[in-house]
């Protein structure tokens, strides 16, 4: 297994995911 | 008011590795004698100065230490608890004067908050939860998240303490359809939380807004994850488990915990490390509690087994003292001691360096 295996990454995934969830 | 005296022990050295790591530095006997089941360090502010506290909980009865000079330590207070037994303690971070102790006889019936007495006057407590509670914890900032209730109607709320151990309100978080077992802080991040379930997932929480932000389902091969220390870096999410049903492994031995990463992102995940027992120790997870970069686990063997999470291997080795398996273990919230509980109510003090 290696990083990539893990697919993209994102340093502001917290902030991402907070506004694509439902409120 | 009874005065324990501090007794400096040498450490069991057999069958111990690298014991220099750990130094005794205090005891406290169990003057009752009666079943101890947890142990915490608080805060207790008199006077205008903070102390570093111990709380030590027996079956009925909760009681605060202070210090002495010298490592020696005093009861000051009792809280008795005549109904329904004490289960473990909750301390919560960055509050003063106030301990959460969670009530109960196989699972959590109550929860309810100490309040350290103040000059000339008794210590209170008050009850913050009653029901079906299955998972409690104390956050950074005064905080203590819990969940409670069934699959159907589970209820995951977030009480906010004042500093001084005052006033309270509570927040809902959106529960997901899946029973909480565990929560763990994602260190750094205030607002992140994350949850264990009971189908093996990863639940991820917004603190402020409440939201359920993903859940994430892992690695079938150890059931009942808990999730003891999480933390964000380059965009990933490493989390630490302990795995109570792991089995022994020809090729590496028995492992405790485990690292794991996570791509919150696109949930994808996967195990980094495996923290074994050295060969010819055995024994799976029973207890633990971790701490920076250092695991500390009691083994169904009455032994505690220590890992630098950094360099991936055990590092020390705590045999039962005087026969007397040891029961709990636990890292001072106050500063960097190790507190280690035997059945018998007696607990060590240690300094891990």
């Amino acid at each position: 297994c290696s990083k990539a295996d893990l697919g993209p990454v994102s340093l502001t995934w917290f902030e991402e995911l907070s506004s694509e969830a439902p409120p | 008011h009874s005065i324990e005296q501090t007794e400096m022990m040498e450490l069991p050295a057999s069958g111990s590795l690298n014991p220099g790591k750990l130094h005794l530095v205090s005891k406290l006997k169990n003057p009752s004698g009666s079943c101890s089941v947890d142990v915490g360090a608080v805060w207790w502010e008199r006077a205008g100065s903070k102390e570093p506290c111990i709380i030590t909980a027996c079956e009925d009865v909760v009681s605060l230490w202070k210090p002495l000079d010298t490592w020696q330590w005093e009861k000051v207070y009792t809280w008795h608890f005549t109904e329904v037994p004490v289960l473990q303690i909750v301390p919560v971070p960055d509050v003063h004067n106030l301990v959460c102790v969670a009530l109960g006889s196989l699972e959590i019936r109550e929860i309810r908050a100490l309040m350290c007495p103040c000059d000339g006057e008794h210590g209170k407590q008050a009850l913050l939860k009653s029901g079906d509670i299955k998972a409690v914890l104390g956050l950074t900032k005064g905080r203590l998240v819990s969940s409670s209730g069934t699959v159907c109607d589970q209820q995951v709320g977030v009480m906010s303490f004042a500093e001084d151990g005052g006033s309270k309100e509570e927040q809902l978080l959106m529960p997901p359809e899946e029973t909480v077992l565990t929560f763990a802080e994602v260190q750094g991040m205030q607002e992140a939380l994350l949850g264990t379930t009971i189908v093996n997932s990863i639940v991820i929480w917004n603190l402020k807004t409440g939201q359920l932000l993903k859940k994430m389902h892992i690695d079938d091969s150890y059931q009942a994850s808990t999730c003891h220390r999480a933390y964000s870096e380059m965009g990933l999410l490493f989390v630490v488990l302990s795995h109570p049903h792991a089995k022994m492994n020809e090729s590496f031995g028995s492992p405790v915990f485990q690292l794991m990463v996570i791509n919150p992102k696109t949930t994808f995940n996967m195990g980094v490390l495996l923290y074994c027992l050295p060969p010819g120790q055995a024994g799976r997870f029973l207890e633990g509690d971790v701490k920076d970069h250092v695991a500390a686990a009691v083994l169904t063997s009455g032994t505690i087994a220590f890992w630098d999470l950094l360099l991936g291997h055990c590092t020390a080795l705590l045999p039962p003292v005087s026969d007397q398996n040891w029961s709990f273990v636990k890292w001072s919230g106050t500063d960097s001691h190790l507190l280690a509980g035997r059945k018998d109510g007696d607990i060590f003090i240690y300094r891990y360096s």
